[in-house]
């Protein structure tokens, strides 16, 4: 509970950034696409199976969420005028749908899947998911380095980003020991904590300057 | 196998 309240406050915080500046800078729009990307190739199951009124709620809210926000940066004035493309420049598609799509059908087919059916779809988009949420931050990553100056709220949507998947951490060793026939999925793990490395270096300078009090910046 | 119950997490 405590990572998914941290992974909505991040979206809440992006939001009201967004709104409150009515700015875009610093933000990156292609890291907000592949999130969206992620959550509805995840979350195919909204239409298949009910887990429970939470799960759901979530799951369409992380969707229409990170619409709005795709919406606000790409369409809607003046934030998106203020969106710089030029400082924009991790090639998403090649660097990172890409590769993760051939990694899950690798994985797919490794672990005994097959192509043909709803499911195996269904199951292999999920696996896709999973790899590209690990990797969905390099682009505004990309982005803070070249700005340096890091907005107050924007370090905060990206601390809460990274802290929600941290907690997940916690959450897999708590549910592997406490809960009976709780199934391991490996490369949820994986995907997770090398998820959670990608923010250490962020969390390190966030962190100190916080101690601080002074101003956030990353250095050369 | 199908999508189980297993994947009830976000």
């Amino acid at each position: 509970l405590c990572g998914d309240m941290c992974h909505v406050f991040s979206i809440i915080v992006l939001l009201l950034r967004l709104r409150v500046a009515r700015n875009a800078q610093g933000i990156s729009l292609r890291t907000h696409e592949l999130f969206l990307l992620v959550f509805l190739t995840r979350y195919t199951d909204l239409f298949t199976t009910f887990y429970s009124l939470y799960n759901s709620v979530m799951k369409v809210l992380y969707i229409a969420s990170t619409s709005s926000i795709v919406y606000a940066i790409r369409l809607q004035e003046p934030i998106c005028s203020t969106y710089d493309r030029a400082q924009d420049t991790f090639r998403h598609w090649a660097f990172a749908v890409a590769p993760c799509a051939v990694l899950a059908l690798l994985t797919h087919l490794i672990s005994g899947g097959s192509l043909f059916s709803f499911v195996d779809i269904q199951e292999m988009l999920w696996t896709f998911s999973i790899y590209l949420e690990s990797i969905a931050i390099l682009p505004q990553l990309i982005v803070l380095q070249r700005f340096r100056e890091v907005e107050n709220l924007t370090g905060n949507y990206i601390f809460f980003m990274g802290s929600y998947r941290a907690l997940y951490i916690v959450n897999w060793i708590f549910r592997a020991y406490y809960e009976p026939g709780y199934r391991h999925h490996y490369v949820v793990y994986f995907c997770g904590v090398l998820q959670t490395l990608l923010y250490a270096d962020f969390f390190y300078y966030y962190l100190m300057s916080k101690r601080r009090g002074g101003k956030f910046s990353l250095p050369t | 196998e199908a999508m189980g119950m297993d994947k009830d997490e976000l």
